[in-house]
């Protein structure tokens, strides 16, 4: 009687926010706010690294810039906010 | 801070806005007063002044919409995205939308403000407790009508202050029933419905029809939340149902059982594996105020702040005592500069518990019956105004005009009536904002139009036509051919049929009121045609054929021949004792 409980997730109907991965969510996040594409000097735009771009949501953000998907930018990234994008290319 | 490329920003300080629409989750004199105190936050600051308009195409237009509502940054559900503005320019640019799968608040829980009752529309106060029992929601105990109520203070049982809480058996909002209450049962598309709902539209909104027959009718509003509702899911506005079964196992209270992301849920039928019904359960919600204040900011032409204190930071916290950040103020002042001068808006009368526009209101009805100890109590639908407001002791009124044969006395935002014919007791005080939405507090000179029953209104360099509610303006008061340099205008007096004579110091000017434009041969000088009035008389008008000119508490009245024969106090007029 002391095994733990296995946690089952639902699908429920109607819901926008589905069960994600904090990777999966980290990676569309970043897109949506802008930090994953850039124009360069040239005026072409590139994709940049998941690793740079966490750089720099996280300078955006006022977070310890690791690069790396830590639990601090977990927790920003799970904060409500506002739709504007961050970085306007 | 950031300001947008280019430094986008607005080419003019006097900036309009529109509410468009309401969410259901908040009285909408709450929504307008929390639109109010966010503008200010950036007023404050700057020589930017806000103004509200209620029709046409102003500069930021706000409305609260959800997942996919008309522009291509479609929202997501509750939480997640709270909302997003639009940098200054045309057409959608200098917009702000919400997102309506939000529960609105001030951030700190519910804020129900109650109707009817003996609170005057008082917020609930929760828990309050009723006959010996805590309650943290309205409730209809007490109630054979269904009607959810609440007290307005921490002990019913001690203090007896009550009203009652948002339903749609109380009033709807929006749509075209003019926030009459739902009629259940109703007939829509040949269908009978005996409560609000979401069926015909694509948008998740609940309404339902105001008489009993929408498809003869075509009469509805949209359902307000009542406070034990759910937020989204599947059945937004919906009450919970305790117990209910989930995976077999039954739940009595909301759960986070089955979910990711930890919030709490309930199911909307007692069994959920059966009939898949839920939606979020009632939180702190978010501060409608402190997401305004950001997306305005935005409106204006400030991007995101990496600073996270900073009003403009991305990220949602709820503040309970705001001020705003220096970052955000230098920001806003690199953009439109610091304000100058002092406030050019006098104190005006608390907005906090302004009604919302007409068609909003509940109906003029008293509901059945009252919490079973109460004593019957007079309802009251327009918003209180402070009765100690004396007429008869303002030195110096705004301005005074008749209006369909009686006088009306404007002060600050208030105004009163009298006549001389008939009842002569002085009616009042009244709002302004009721009967006239979308004019400032303090007015300078008001006065009907002969021939088509038009309110003309001014304050300061601008002027606004009333048709019944409908309203053109504010427009500068150029536009009629007054010279730049008028400051405002004082008083008016109706001459023959179209023409007035607009007042302003020494000089008075013919206006068209046709051609919407002043005559020729303008401006004239008072002392030669209306010899023996003072020069500097701040309210003129015309009464009984009449034509009054007022300084301070004193009025000359002036007969038609042109002589003055009465020298007397303004109170006479106003009936005081």
């Amino acid at each position: 009687w002391c095994h733990p409980i296995k946690t089952i997730f639902v699908t429920f109907p109607g819901d926008v926010i589905k069960n994600m991965t904090d990777f999966e969510l980290a990676e569309s996040y970043l897109k949506r706010f802008g930090y994953m594409e850039i124009l360069d000097k040239s005026g072409q735009q590139g994709a940049l690294s998941t690793s740079k771009a966490l750089r720099r949501l996280q300078n955006q953000l006022g977070l310890k810039e690791t690069g790396k998907l830590d639990q601090p930018t977990i927790d920003a990234i799970k904060t409500p906010r506002c739709g504007v994008p961050d970085v306007r290319n | 801070y950031q300001t947008f490329d280019g430094d986008l920003k607005w080419d003019h300080n006097d900036i309009t806005y529109r509410i468009l629409s309401y969410s259901p989750d908040l009285d909408a004199s709450i929504i307008d007063d929390a639109f109010v105190r966010a503008f200010k936050v950036w007023s404050d600051v700057t020589p930017l002044t806000f103004t509200r308009l209620y029709n046409g195409i102003a500069d930021i237009m706000i409305s609260f919409g959800k997942k996919d509502h008309g522009d291509f940054y479609p929202f997501d559900g509750k939480d997640g995205l709270l909302a997003h503005a639009y940098p200054p320019g045309e057409g959608v640019q200098g917009d702000a939308h919400f997102d309506d799968d939000e529960y609105w608040t001030l951030g700190s829980g519910p804020a129900i403000k109650t109707y009817y009752g003996n609170a005057e529309g008082a917020l609930c106060h929760f828990p309050f407790r009723f006959e010996g029992k805590s309650y943290s929601t309205c409730t209809t105990e007490g109630r054979e009508d269904g009607l959810p109520w609440c007290a307005t203070t921490a002990d019913y049982g001690k203090d007896g202050k009550y009203g009652f809480c948002p339903s749609e058996l109380l009033y709807t909002f929006d749509g075209n029933g003019d926030g009459q209450e739902c009629v259940f049962p109703f007939v829509f598309e040949g269908k009978t419905y005996t409560s609000c709902t979401t069926e015909g539209r694509d948008d998740g909104y609940r309404w339902c029809a105001t008489t009993a027959n929408f498809d003869q009718d075509k009469k509805y509003g949209f359902c307000p939340n009542r406070d034990t509702a759910v937020i989204g899911g599947n059945s937004e506005g919906e009450p919970c149902q305790f117990p209910f079964s989930f995976l077999g196992k039954t739940y009595t209270s909301c759960t986070s059982e089955g979910r990711s992301d930890g919030k709490l849920w309930c199911a909307t039928t007692s069994n959920y594996d059966k009939d898949s019904k839920w939606g979020f359960c009632p939180d702190k919600g978010y501060s409608l105020f402190l997401v305004a204040a950001h997306e305005f900011g935005h409106a204006l032409g400030l991007e995101h702040s990496n600073i996270q204190d900073a009003l403009m930071y991305p990220m949602y916290k709820y503040i309970a005592d705001f001020s705003l950040h220096q970052d955000d103020i230098e920001g806003i002042q690199y953009l439109y500069g610091p304000k100058t001068g002092p406030d050019p808006t006098p104190p005006k009368p608390s907005t906090t518990t302004t009604s919302p526009v007409s068609t909003l209101k509940p109906t003029k009805k008293t509901p059945n019956t009252t919490p079973s100890t109460t004593p019957t109590t007079t309802p009251s639908v327009y918003t209180p105004v402070d009765p100690s407001v004396d007429p008869c002791k303002v030195d110096k009124f705004d301005a005074i005009t008749e209006i369909q044969g009686e006088l009306h006395f404007f002060k600050d935002g208030y105004y009163w009536k009298s006549s001389n014919r008939g009842n002569k007791a002085r009616k009042g005080p009244f709002m302004v904002s009721e009967r006239w939405p979308a004019l400032p507090a303090k007015l300078d000179t008001a006065f009907e139009g002969s021939l088509t029953n038009k309110m003309y209104f001014f304050a300061g360099t601008k002027f606004w036509v009333f048709t019944g509610k409908n309203v053109l303006g504010p427009r500068r008061i150029e536009k009629l051919g007054l010279p730049v340099s008028l400051k405002k205008v004082e008083g008016a007096l109706q001459r023959g049929k179209g023409k007035v004579l607009l007042f302003s110091g020494e000089n008075y000017w013919s206006l068209d009121l046709k051609t919407q434009q002043i005559d020729k041969g303008y401006p004239r000088h008072i002392d030669v045609t209306f010899p023996e009035v003072p020069m500097d008389a701040h309210d003129v008008f015309l009464y009984n054929r009449n034509y009054y000119f007022c300084r301070d508490i004193y009025y000359w009245r002036m007969t038609s021949k042109r002589q003055v024969d009465k020298v007397g106090y303004v109170y006479e007029l106003l009936n005081c004792p």
